[in-house]
């Protein structure tokens, strides 16, 4: 079993790591 | 075997440096791993996890979307230089699964799974009502179109008869009614000008492709063809990597083990491309 890291909730908005940028368009 | 404690994941930021630099030495594998169709660029890293590797390194786990460019897998322009497709001629978007060992400061792909499936039709016209849309490459008139094709430019051509490698795109044009094909070409030891059974002809041990641009126009009466070949150098005698090689992406159809395709991601800069030959 995998244990996911608790990502710690810090103050301020967490910043979502993924889906990364876009880098042209989206199909 | 004792359980060692579980291991755990990290998961950095998607547009992270590393994680970049693992999803761009994964692209590079892709495109000197297939063998047909065109080279893909990376457009978004959906997801990443990064596992730490006993004795040492580590796994990038990623999930990434790329899109088609104007470059054939055969080209030997250098990824940068190739146009992403744009919308208006219908794009093809790639979905992959890889997993990047990362040790040493090197990044080398131990997994690699992708599919690539077109835009929709919605979406194409959304943005160009009157677009053609890509057709499929067995339709009769996208056949009869390469085979024209290919036989104007082997009847204008002084050199060696070249043979079709594969159909690569394809659109059905209703205005003016034509047919727009893509397609490779390999030469042969034939000369083009003496060719009377192509089945006689064989490729070259020293392979040299060329890639073609067609309209086979429909008119009274009749039929126009106009067709675009650029041949490149011939590819040094490189050791290919053999199609059905477990550490073959899929990305298509692989191509026939007969006719290996090199990888030309170690072609030297000056090996590279001729002028257009124009019919």
């Amino acid at each position: 079993k995998v244990v996911e890291p608790g990502i710690v909730g810090g103050p301020g908005p967490v910043v979502r790591p993924c889906p990364g940028r876009i880098r042209y368009f989206k199909v | 075997v004792p359980v060692g404690p579980a291991l755990a994941y990290n998961e950095p930021n998607c547009d992270d440096p590393e994680t970049e630099r693992a999803a761009l030495a994964a692209v590079d594998y892709i495109n000197s791993h297939v063998f047909r169709g065109y080279k893909h660029i990376l457009n978004q890293i959906d997801k990443v996890r990064v596992w730490p590797r006993r004795p040492m390194g580590e796994v990038f786990e990623l999930e990434i979307d790329t899109l088609e460019t104007t470059c054939h897998v055969l080209d030997p322009t250098p990824l940068v230089n190739c146009t992403v497709r744009p919308l208006v001629e219908h794009a093809v978007e790639g979905d992959c699964d890889f997993r990047v060992l990362k040790q040493d400061g090197q990044f080398s792909v131990l997994f690699a799974k992708c599919d690539s499936s077109p835009d929709s039709a919605e979406d194409v016209h959304k943005v160009c009502p009157d677009c053609p849309l890509l057709a499929p490459l067995n339709d009769t008139k996208v056949v009869h179109a390469v085979d024209v094709a290919l036989t104007a430019f082997n009847a204008q051509s002084n050199g060696s008869y070249f043979q079709l490698v594969e159909v690569s795109r394809a659109q059905l044009v209703p205005l003016p009614p034509s047919t727009y094909v893509e397609f490779a070409v390999a030469a042969t030891d034939c000369a083009a000008q003496e060719t009377t059974d192509p089945a006689k002809c064989n490729l070259l041990a020293e392979k040299q492709y060329g890639f073609c641009k067609a309209t086979l126009t429909e008119k009274f009466g009749g039929e126009d063809v106009a067709v675009t070949c650029t041949v490149f150098q011939p590819q040094s005698l490189l050791p290919q990597p053999q199609p059905d090689s477990p550490d073959a992406a899929a990305l298509g159809p692989v191509e026939d083990p007969a006719m290996p395709v090199p990888s030309l991601a170690d072609l030297p800069a000056a090996d590279l491309g001729v002028g257009p030959m124009v019919v």
